[in-house]
Parts: structure tokens; C-alpha cells; sequence
């Protein structure tokens, strides 16, 4: 069990690591690692030695028994059922993106509400209407929500997908939005990466 | 000047009064303004402070100006030129996305490498080959480039945006790229925003 603040970190020496066995590199050491990826040797290693993994001085650690560990304690050894809400510019570029499936997430159905958007097909299925919503998940496990509706649809989505027993949601409307207790929320927010950029380069006097 | 650590907090502050003075709220306290975006008080009086804000007690701040004092100390009080380099599935939904225009962003070009995609229209223009990146950005200010290649090709995308005098880039490729000094990236990795999900959903035993 690694605690929480680690997490971030994991998903990154898991892509790095992932990128170092498919170029057939069998051992890293956590002064290399750290070079990579531009994090502290020192952290690194505390974070290994989480999970009991200590490496041999000089020759590091196994790739193939780190990232087996990592999986594992990030629960990605097993499928998570995703669905999307809201079928629009931004949901349909997320469900044709194959990229999810190779860690672990199967996409399993794709929501809208507009009569124009139902039935369009997005590569692998067929977008549903919103009103078929509860009676699917009350059929499917659904583990996660990807929220791509309209911000001032956001709350009352998100209110709907925790109804229906869905416990994560990663929501991509620019609105925070309050969920019931056992519910996760993450938010990604372009806009606000943009404005954190503008502002380092409006302080190197680039405005 | 403020620290570059409070940045992401204004963007939220930001946000919120914005969404507050379109519904004709003039005043919010600092109370109050914590409970609708679940931060604290004393945090948000004290970033406040950092550019002379210090509200009336009982009464708390002007939203309006707020708005300007954030505005201007995030460097939106001016616009900021943007490109795209990558017009597939995700950089076609960013090139429509019309949530940048608001918040000061204004998309300049669209760049990629694949004839059938080149010429293509992405609603305010089309779709120009990269060959021409060099030439653009020697005539056109380009202040921030968004990354939407394939991750094989971010590294080399990335090396061409910097070499073309391009200071910002916010990259969407799932891979870590190395930028020269006095350049900034940050990354959005939409797989590891599911794998910390997936992580808490299993430490809850969901899995
Ligand atoms: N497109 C982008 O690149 C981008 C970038 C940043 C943020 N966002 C945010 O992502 C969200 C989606 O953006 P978009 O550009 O894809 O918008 P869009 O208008 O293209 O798509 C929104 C979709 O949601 C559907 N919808 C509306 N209400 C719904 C409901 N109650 N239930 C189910 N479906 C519903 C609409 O029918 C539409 O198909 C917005 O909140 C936007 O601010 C988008
Ligand atoms: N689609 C998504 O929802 C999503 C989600 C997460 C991450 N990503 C990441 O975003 C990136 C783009 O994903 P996508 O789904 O849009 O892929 P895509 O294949 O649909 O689009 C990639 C585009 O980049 C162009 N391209 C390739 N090499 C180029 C170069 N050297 N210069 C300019 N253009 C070039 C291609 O012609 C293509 O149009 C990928 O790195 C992907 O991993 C995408």
C-alpha cells in the first residue's frame, strides 16, 4: 500500500520504465532513472522502497520486476470499465484514442444527449442516449466517468453519474464540481495550463 | 509579482469570480469564496495580499476587482498567440474549442506533416504543413505551441518548435520531452490522471 502522494510519481516511472523494456533495457539504476525524468535519485528510491523493491548497488534495479510492482500497487493489473459523457469535439477525440486501452482502461460506452449525436458510431461502438444511462450501469460495472459536456451541464452530470453508482470521474468542463461522499473527482484543466504558461512567460518579460 | 506557486490557485480564483460576476455578485468573502471551491481562508487572504487586496472586514472584496488585480498579475491582461502542432483527433478538437478565445488565447496556426490532413479546415482557418512552421513563426509572434504528435514524434516536434524561438509549450504526447533553457513545457498526461483514479478506486477496494 504506497500512500497517496506518491502516486503522480508512480505513473511517471511507470511510463519511463514501460519505454526503457520495450527498448530492451533490463536494469536501471535510480541515478539514471532520476535523469530521465528530471526527479531526485533520493525520492526515488524511498519510493521503491515502498514496495520493497531495494535494487543492487551498482547495478540498480530490474525493469521488468519494477514495473511489475508498480502495476500492481497502482491497481492497473486489472481492467477498468470507462465511460464518456457528452460525445462532442472533445469526447469523440478521447473515445477513438486507442492509447487508453494499453494501460488497462476499456472504454465501454459513449453517452450523449442530443438526437444528433445518438447513433454515431466512434470506432467501436455506437454513441447511446443519456437516457439509457442508469439502466446501463445498473447492467455493466462501470468504474470511471469522463465528463466532456458543456460546463454548465457539468454539475448535473456528474450528479447523475454518481447516482448511478459510478465512484471516479475525471471532468474536462472548466467548473469545479461537488460529488457525495466515496465519489473522486479529478479535474483537467487546459485553460488553466495556459494561463500558468502565459504568467512564466509574461515573468521572463516576454509579455 | 507573485510567487509562481500561487499560480494555479489563481487560475481557480480566477475562474470562480469570473463565473460569480456574470451572475451579478459584487462582493465575496474570502470565507465563502473557499467553501465554493473547497480551499482555505487563510490561503486565499493571503494570496490576495500579494497584490494589495486586502478586503473590508464583513463586507470582503470587490469581485470586479479582483478579476483585474488576478488578470493583470497572471500577464491575460494582454493576448497571447498560440499554434498547434498535430491536427489529428485531439488537436482538431482544441483548434474548434472556442474556451481559449475567452480567457485571451487567440489560435494562430495549425500545423502537420500528413497531406491528407493539410489544407483542412478547422473552422477560423486551415490546416498549414509543417515544412512552413519556420517561416510562420519568423513573420507571425507565436508565444505558446500545444504538442498533439504522435509520442514517437514529440521530441523532434518539440526541438523544432524551440529552435523556431517558440517559448511555451504545453505537450499532449504521453512521453517527457527535454526542452533548451529558457523554454517552458508542461505536460498534460490525461493516462496518468486515470491511473491516479484507478489507484484510489482500488485502494477503497474497488478492485
Ligand atoms: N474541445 C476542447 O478542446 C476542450 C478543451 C478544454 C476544455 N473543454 C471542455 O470540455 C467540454 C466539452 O467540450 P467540447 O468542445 O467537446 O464541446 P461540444 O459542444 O463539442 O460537446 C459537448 C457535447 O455534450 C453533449 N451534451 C450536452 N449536455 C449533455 C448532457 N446533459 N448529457 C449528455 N451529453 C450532453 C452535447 O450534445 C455535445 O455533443 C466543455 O466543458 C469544454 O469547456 C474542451
Ligand atoms: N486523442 C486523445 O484523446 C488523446 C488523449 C491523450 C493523449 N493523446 C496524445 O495526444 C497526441 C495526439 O493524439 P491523437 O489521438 O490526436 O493522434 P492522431 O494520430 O489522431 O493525430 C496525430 C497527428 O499528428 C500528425 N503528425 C505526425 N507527425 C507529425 C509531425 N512531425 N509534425 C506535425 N504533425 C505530425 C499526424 O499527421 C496526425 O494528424 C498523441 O501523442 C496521443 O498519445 C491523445
Amino acid at each position: 500500500h504506497v500512500p497517496a502522494a506518491t502516486v503522480p510519481r508512480l505513473t511517471l516511472y511507470l511510463r519511463k520504465l514501460r519505454e526503457l523494456h520495450a527498448h530492451g533495457v533490463a536494469r536501471v539504476s535510480s541515478k539514471d532513472l532520476a535523469a530521465m525524468i528530471d526527479l531526485n535519485p533520493a525520492q526515488i528510491r524511498k519510493d521503491f522502497s515502498y514496495f520493497g523493491e531495494f535494487g543492487t548497488r551498482g547495478v540498480g534495479y530490474e525493469v521488468p520486476r519494477l514495473i511489475a510492482e508498480i502495476t500492481r500497487s497502482l491497481g492497473l493489473d486489472r481492467t477498468w470499465n470507462a465511460v464518456i459523457v457528452g460525445a462532442g469535439l472533445l469526447g469523440t477525440a478521447l473515445a477513438r484514442y486507442r492509447g487508453f486501452a494499453d494501460q488497462g482502461f476499456r472504454l465501454v460506452g459513449v453517452f450523449d444527449s442530443s438526437p444528433g449525436v445518438i447513433g454515431a458510431s466512434y470506432g467501436s461502438g455506437r454513441v447511446r442516449a443519456i437516457d439509457e444511462f442508469e439502466a446501463f450501469c445498473a447492467q455493466e460495472r462501470v468504474d470511471i466517468a469522463l465528463v466532456t459536456v458543456p460546463a454548465a451541464e457539468a454539475q448535473t452530470t456528474v450528479d447523475r453519474i454518481a447516482a448511478a453508482g459510478v465512484r471516479a470521474v475525471l471532468d474536462f468542463a472548466p467548473v469545479r464540481v461537488s460529488v457525495p461522499a466515496g465519489v473522486i473527482v479529478r479535474q483537467v484543466d487546459l485553460s488553466s495550463e495556459l494561463m500558468i504558461l502565459a504568467y512564466s512567460l509574461a515573468d521572463d518579460g516576454a509579455g
